[in-house]
Order: C-alpha cells, then sequence, then structure tokens
C-alpha cells in the first residue's frame, strides 16, 4: 500500500529537505521503492540531489499547471530505487498563477495517484511558509510529518500545521488526510530546554519516536554532494535517519 | 545620522530574527536608541519580546496599509532605549492586500522617516521567502544585512537578495539602499564546510568580520522570555552579539 507523506512545517530551516533526501535514502537503502517530489520554488531538495533548479525543463510544475500530466516525463532516477520529481524555479509563477487563475489544486494529486503501484513510499518535500504549493502538497498526500526544532516556536509551527490539516480535511477536499506526528530535529542534549521542549510536545501531540540530533555531519555531507547516510554512516545523524526509516517502514507493515 | 537597517534573507532559521532582538539590545546597551520593526506575518519577533501577535491592536500592518500612519500609536517601549512596532498575525492578509490591491509600497518608508530623529538605530525584521513585505522592508531601509548559516545553500540565499538589492535601487526606487554585508550565523567550528564556506563567502561579497557562534544559550534564552545578553552575559553567543553592536554602531562614527 503507498505511502504518501508531505513534510510541512512554516517554519525556515527546520530540516524539511535535509529530512525528506535522507529518509528517502534511508528508506530506498532497506529495499523500498521510493520517490520524492520537490515543491518548494527554492528547489533545494533539487540542488541536493545533483541537479540545477534554473535548467530543469520538466518539473513537479508541469505536474501543477497541466491536467492530465503523468509523472514519467519529469521523472528523474538519480539512485537505486530513489526516484525524483524535481522542483524549479519556475513554480515561483506556478504560486502566483494557481491562485489568480484559479486553477484546480488536485492535479499533483491526480498524477501521484495514476503513478502509486510504481512505489511504496512518496515524500514530499514543502517550501517555508503556508501558500498554495503546500496545500497542493496536503491534498496530495494521505499523511504529515512535522519536522520542527526543539524551541520556544516550536508550539506555534505545528498548531499552524493541525489548522492547515483540518481546513484541508474538512473545506478543501482531502478527508484521508491524517497527522503522522511531529519530528523532532536539530535535537542538541546541551540546550537545557530541548528535552523540555520534546517532553511539552509529546503530552500535546503525536510525536515520532525518532529524534534527529544536531549533527554538522548533516550539514557537512551537501558539500560533497552526498547525504549523510553515505557521507558519514557511522554518524549519530545517519544512525538516526536509518531508524526512521525503519519507524517509517513499520507503518505499512 | 540614523541608520535603518533591513535584515533579510529568503531561507528561513537562518537568525534573522535572533539577530534583529540581541543586536538592537545589545545596541540600546551601549547607548544608542534603537527601533526595531517585526513586518513578519509569524510576528516571531514580537513574540520574542513577550507580546501576543494574536492580540496586538496597531502593529506595522498599519504602516504599511493606511497612509499618512505616524509610528506613535503602534510604538511599544519593552526596554530602556529600545522602542518596537510589533507586528501582527494580520500581516499576512496585508501581503496579499499589498498586491491585489496595487497600493503604494513606501509607506513604511515614509512612516520611518517621519520618525527618523527619534531614534540612532532602526532594525526591521523579515519574513523567509522573497514577498512584498520584504519589499517594503527594502524600500523602507538605507542598508541590508544578510545573516546566512555558512552551509551548502549560503551562496542562493545571498544571490537572491543581491538581485532584489538591483531590483530594489533600479526598479523599485530606493535607490541609496547599499549591501553591508553578510552575516555568518550559526557557526560550528566542528563543520568542516562551515570555514570553508565563510573563505569563499569572503571573497565574492561583502562579510561583516563579526561571527555569530551556534550557541544552544541563543536557542535556550527565549525560553526565559530573555535575550541571549541577559540570560547568559558570558556566553560565546552574548559576547559576538555585543561585538556585532560594536562593529554596527561603528559605521555611524
Ligand atoms: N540535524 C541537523 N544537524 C545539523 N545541521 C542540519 C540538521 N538538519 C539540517 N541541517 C542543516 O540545516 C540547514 C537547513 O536545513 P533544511 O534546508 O533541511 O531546512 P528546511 O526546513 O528544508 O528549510 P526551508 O524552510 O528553507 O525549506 C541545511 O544546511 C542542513 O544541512
Ligand atoms: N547562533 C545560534 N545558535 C543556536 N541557536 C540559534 C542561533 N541563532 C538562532 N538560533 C535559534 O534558531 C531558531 C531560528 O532562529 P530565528 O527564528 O532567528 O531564524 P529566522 O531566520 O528569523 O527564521 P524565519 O525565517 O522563520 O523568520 C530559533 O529557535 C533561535 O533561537
Ligand atoms: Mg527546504
Ligand atoms: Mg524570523
Amino acid at each position: 500500500m503507498t505511502r504518501i507523506l508531505v513534510l510541512a512545517n512554516q517554519k525556515g530551516g527546520v530540516g524539511k529537505t535535509t529530512t525528506v533526501f535522507n529518509l528517502g535514502v534511508a528508506l530506498a537503502g532497506q529495499g523500498r521503492r521510493v520517490l520524492l517530489v520537490d515543491i518548494d520554488p527554492q528547489a533545494s531538495l533539487t540542488a541536493l540531489m545533483g541537479f540545477d533548479p534554473y535548467k530543469i525543463e520538466r518539473s513537479s510544475y508541469s505536474l501543477l499547471m497541466f491536467d492530465g500530466m503523468g509523472l514519467a516525463r519529469a521523472l528523474k532516477t538519480p539512485r537505486a530505487n530513489l526516484a525524483l520529481v524535481p522542483g524549479s524555479i519556475d513554480l515561483a509563477t506556478a504560486a502566483v498563477k494557481l491562485v489568480q487563475e484559479r486553477h484546480p489544486l488536485t492535479r499533483l494529486r491526480d498524477a501521484l495517484r495514476q503513478s502509486r503501484m510504481l512505489f511504496d513510499t512518496v515524500l514530499l518535500d514543502t517550501p517555508p511558509g503556508l501558500n498554495v504549493l503546500t496545500v497542493a502538497g496536503f491534498l496530495a498526500a494521505d499523511s504529515v510529518v512535522i519536522p520542527a526544532q526543539c524551541d520556544h516556536l516550536a508550539m506555534l509551527g505545528v498548531r499552524a500545521i493541525q489548522d492547515m490539516v483540518a481546513r484541508v480535511c474538512d473545506g478543501l477536499g482531502n478527508a484521508d488526510l491524517s497527522l503522522c506526528g511531529v519530528l523532532a530535529t536539530f535535537f542538541d542534549p546541551q540546550a537545557i530546554y530541548a528535552q523540555k521542549t520534546l517532553d511539552e510536545l509529546r503530552a500535546l501531540v503525536p510525536v515520532l519516536e525518532t529524534v534527529i540530533p544536531y549533527d554538522v555531519h548533516i550539514a557537512d555531507a551537501p558539500h560533497q554532494g552526498k547525504p549523510v547516510l553515505d557521507y558519514a554512516p557511522d554518524s549519530p545523524g545517519a544512525a538516526a535517519y536509518r531508524k526512521l526509516a525503519e519507524e517509517v517502514g513499520g507503518w505499512d507493515a
């Protein structure tokens, strides 16, 4: 049963893109067929995987803007078991046109459902802020994961996403959307308030078991064009993403 | 001579808000009269300073949306020498209306210029992404500081801001806008590529001398409702913000 997960948080820099990439690589390494979809106009996932966002001909832009577009022509397959629908800088105009020209927001969902049987897990990377591209991602998914730092702003970001899940379910037409949980990222045990914030989150909302630690190997890996699992396989960051893949993979069992 | 600095980077979570707050507190502590302006719909600066973004009656929203609004009625003065024009969640609708209803984007500039003589330094906090609120901030400022992490995405964020500075100067009507420089934030000497990235940045664009280190005290301070300078005055983070205040203060000498 294909699982379509959207990773979202209006707060910037909380590890959405890093998680989509490393979780995707870890799941593929565990033998699952994985599709990553980049719907951020900054296309940092696309850049992370070695492509130039200024030079992408077919991207998620076509899936959002045109009816009846299948995945096939946009698909890249940069690693074994790991496919990518790249983003492109054109997504910035999509964000404007989708609203002004009143396009239906369900085209991405249709394109993904058409190709469901090709993949076990689909991960959608979204931009920060709460805009129409994120809404299209929510309409296309069955579950939401909220990467969040355990800082004083964590609960604000989580609440904003909970509101959006409720609105998408009730008003915008995805009654099946569920909140998987918050994924704690950048967790630094030296920060006095990090554990306290994590405990508070756990008491209030679903939170994934796996916690992604603050680990400089995660930040260094992209400089070598690699996921942390290749760059530093024994690092705490790599171990956490492997553990996350088992936790996420376990939901399908 | 009042200096109006806008802190901007379309990348999220790079320390814009943290810098506006702690730099503002440090400058005020050095005897300057400081005004902070929050134009982010998430209003995290406003929340950081102890106010509730859902309960702000007069905010930067009024300065952006209505002609001839002076600062006086929006102003809060939460600390000695430190004033705040708060943000509010209404800024989200401002972002939409400013574009759709074609409002002039220079009202914030007019309001700030009217009150220039009251302050030595004005710091503007902007949202992530490149949207109309950030443009209004650019039009109101005389200089841009770009907080940026020394990661693989640093140069992308800097380029995006350089493009915007050029466009605002040439096309949109602020010929006086200059780029002060990039402020390196979250600097972790344990990250192999951080120093390399910083050196590359220094070779390509103006970069401030002061570097803000990754320091958990900075992340913990907001949980006590304090700036890091009060919460942990001897920490590396506090020392860096004091040094930054001297560097920035030195530009007016
Ligand atoms: N656990 C971690 N430890 C250390 N660095 C990390 C960690 N997770 C992510 N990073 C680094 O932090 C930066 C921001 O991460 P990332 O781009 O994934 O956030 P994001 O939420 O996708 O940001 P945006 O909102 O701009 O899309 C990147 O340089 C990344 O390499
Ligand atoms: N040098 C630092 N060391 C450790 N933590 C930091 C540092 N600077 C900022 N932080 C923490 O990182 C988080 C993000 O910082 P901040 O909110 O200032 O970023 P921002 O660029 O304003 O984000 P946004 O784009 O969402 O407005 C906050 O929890 C903050 O306390
Ligand atoms: Mg991202
Ligand atoms: Mg901010």
